[in-house]
């Protein structure tokens, strides 16, 4: 789902 | 994942590492600017509430740990290690960091992708992090002396960044939907914010003569 990748990056 | 976010990362953990091995090896802080170490432990604070709510992956979690450690063990060694400690020069280290939050915690309460308690400290932390390098820029100016690893610290924590804007490029291009005009013009910002001393670590390393900043 959009939400748990919004913020995948360090 | 894409080569240049993987890049970013590791160039991110070797800046990391180049300080806690400096730190730990020769137990010197000499030229390292504490409220910078004091701020980079705030952006991953502030950006990692989210460690054990929202699992992107195994790599994800462990970096996140390895920052938050690393970044705190820092500022401990800095602060309360008996002999690290004595060789941290707080008259040079003036910059009023904790001025440096208000206007970020107040941008990041105005433009923010979502108001909600977590992403306005995401947002914060983004924020936070473009221009926690300054209390360290401003020391190294007026201390003049860069030793290698420092000089080394600062220009993989310039690059990492640079990787990231490379890889922002190549996503918005492979992704459809992947816009994030916050993390993109704040990330700029922080680039730019080491470009002169990029600039005369390049001189330096061409020349072959020791770094030294104009005063």
């Amino acid at each position: 789902p959009k939400g748990s990748r919004s913020h995948d990056e360090l | 994942m894409n080569i240049f976010r993987l890049a970013g990362d590791m160039t991110h953990l070797a800046s990391v590492l180049v300080l806690l091995l400096k730190i730990h090896t020769i137990k010197s802080c000499a030229g390292i600017s504490l409220k910078t170490q004091e701020l980079f432990a705030i952006v991953f604070l502030t950006r990692y509430l989210d460690l054990f709510t929202n699992f992107i992956s195994i790599y994800n979690t462990i970096m996140k740990l390895i920052f938050l450690g690393s970044s705190f063990s820092i500022v401990w060694y800095i602060r309360r290690h008996r002999v690290v400690r004595r060789s941290y020069d707080k008259d040079q280290d003036t910059f009023r960091h904790f001025f440096l939050m208000w206007p970020c915690l107040i941008l990041a309460i105005f433009i923010n992708e979502k108001f909600t308690l977590k992403e306005v400290m995401w947002t914060f932390s983004i924020y936070l992090e473009a221009i926690a390098i300054l209390p360290q820029l401003v020391m190294l100016q007026r201390t003049r002396n860069i030793d290698n690893l420092t000089g080394q610290y600062i220009f993989l924590l310039g690059a990492y960044r640079a990787f990231y804007i490379l890889n922002w490029i190549y996503r918005y291009f492979t992704e459809e939907h992947y816009v994030h005009w916050i993390t993109w013009v704040a990330g700029v910002i922080q680039t730019l914010l080491y470009g002169d001393f990029f600039y005369y670590y390049f001189q330096s390393w061409k020349n072959n003569v020791k770094l030294e900043l104009p005063a």
